[in-house]
């Protein structure tokens, strides 16, 4: 595959706000950030799929100890957008895998993904960009995931 | 914010799967992936957001020349897995903010999804890393896109 794993990356004590339900149409994601941004709060993660029935769920990451005061900004911006529903989880962590020549990522995503499923490790979320494939996890499963990997891509031998 | 974007990249050609309803376990993202792997088709991006009711969407996006090979695969697994439906969308392209200090995220997602509104192009996915904030839109909105971008962030000056 000519990939090559470099390391496994993780950042901890992060808290993820999922807003469901929102408009799929221009302008409701700067609806969402703008006023995030406005308050200084620093976002992590956004993840946004292909929406169904010109809905669309939305869903971004902060540290943990800024989520009170992020889900205050999205409960004050609540007349300007309509959503079904603001979710938050506040015991979630990113775990990553970074290497070049990841354009494979399907294989060496699947290998990822394998290793994360024989550790009984549930995937909540996924981000890829060209030299990392992102994960978020419960933050109980942090320690196992992160070996596991290490041994999966035999990056324990210094 | 300290940040600096230094670019707009983007990546024409692409196509879209999306996997509606597979089951929120352990193991289900290897099932779909770990074949197309083993069909050596090349994937770019892969986004997940958190699901609920125990189900969530799988979207992953390959080169247009592949997507009828990468749906023949999904295809053919089908037995193995369980899923509402799946669709593909193969007119689409990535587009992507690039720079670093991006710790600020919110603000310059932010001002990003705003000229992309202001531009009335609709965000079909969202997917970040540390440097870089990538979104997918219909490919006939590449052109005004790039452009508007590179106005808003000022890298029209060289
Ligand atoms: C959901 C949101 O991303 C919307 N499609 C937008 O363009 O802002
Ligand atoms: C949906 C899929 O990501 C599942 N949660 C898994 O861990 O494989």
């Amino acid at each position: 595959e000519g990939a090559t794993i470099s390391g496994i990356a993780f950042t901890k004590d992060e808290a993820e706000i999922t807003i469901k339900g929102v408009k799929d149409q221009p302008g409701v994601a700067a609806k969402i950030l703008g006023p995030i941004g406005d308050a200084k709060i620093e976002v992590d993660m956004i993840v946004q799929n292909v929406g169904s029935n010109g809905l669309a769920d939305f869903t971004f990451t902060v540290s943990r100890n800024t989520l009170k005061n992020a889900m205050k900004v999205i409960e004050k911006n609540k007349k300007i957008m309509s959503y079904e529903s603001v979710s938050s989880k506040n015991n979630i962590v990113k775990v990553s895998i970074v290497g070049v020549g990841m354009r494979s990522h399907a294989g060496i995503a699947g290998r990822m993904f394998k290793c994360l499923a024989k550790n009984k490790v549930n995937i909540r979320m996924i981000s890829t960009s060209e030299i990392k494939i992102s994960v978020v996890i419960d933050q109980k499963n942090l320690e196992i995931a992160v070996q596991a990997l290490h041994n999966e891509f035999k990056l324990n031998k210094k």
